[in-house]
């Protein structure tokens, strides 16, 4: 069980996570308008922006974030953006939206420029997200996680930073445990999805260099 | 625009910007 501080640490944490979202307006506009493929390009790095500014305020609610040096913050936010940004995204394909939506989606993406060889294997992470099945507290959890990477490029001092992902950790796993009591794995399997979020992050790099270029 | 901002700036302006309530 949870104990009251950690509850509390999953709530806060929680709370956030559900306040600190895409607004409903720019959504909409992805279903709904028709775009050419630079008008794709476009809205696509409008949605990357908003989702980075979301982020940030997601990220500032995090206990302790703000006492971090200030460069580490940033080291940290530059560093998991990106793989933030992915599973917000994940949890859009896996949501049982209205008829058709996804397709829209997904074809809008498709469409975007993008090359396939970067395409499919993002779709396939939707997917893995997908069979998990996660709770939005694990989802919530595991972007907090992400965030709070002690291993991301120039982050100075890496113990404050464990120190703070440790006990969301720990809550994770202990909530996994109450919340799947038949999936055993079900902790194992979020942290493998971090590993492929990795992966995704070093393919997106390589993606922009190619968008830019084309 | 936006676009024009790399994600180092777009993190720097929002970590100073003040939290929406």
């Amino acid at each position: 069980e949870l104990s009251q501080e950690q509850q509390n640490l999953l709530t806060y944490i929680l709370d956030a996570y559900n306040k600190h979202r895409i607004p409903q307006d720019m959504a909409k506009k992805l279903l709904q308008e028709q775009f050419s493929t630079e008008e794709n390009f476009l809205l696509l790095i409008e949605m990357a922006t908003t989702h980075v500014q979301v982020l940030v305020e997601f990220t500032k609610k995090i206990p302790g974030f703000l006492s971090l040096d200030h460069e580490d913050q940033i080291a940290l936010l530059k560093g998991s953006a990106v793989e933030a940004m992915f599973l917000r995204s994940a949890q859009v394909f896996t949501k049982k939206m209205p008829h058709g939506h996804s397709e829209v989606l997904e074809e809008r993406i498709r469409k975007s420029g993008i090359s396939e060889e970067f395409i499919t294997p993002m779709f396939n992470f939707y997917k893995s997200i997908g069979e998990l099945q996660m709770r939005q507290e694990e989802h919530a959890l595991l972007t907090a996680i992400t965030i709070l990477s002690p291993d991301r490029p120039y982050v100075k001092d890496q113990r404050a930073v464990e120190r703070l992902q440790e006990p969301v950790l720990d809550v994770l796993r202990r909530f996994c445990k109450t919340q799947h009591p038949h999936k055993p794995q079900q902790f194992a399997r979020l942290l493998g999805r971090l590993t492929e979020l990795r992966t995704l992050n070093h393919h997106h790099a390589e993606m922009l260099e190619s968008w830019r270029t084309s | 625009p936006a676009s024009n901002l790399g994600l180092e700036d777009i993190i720097r302006k929002a970590l100073m910007g003040n939290v929406e309530e």
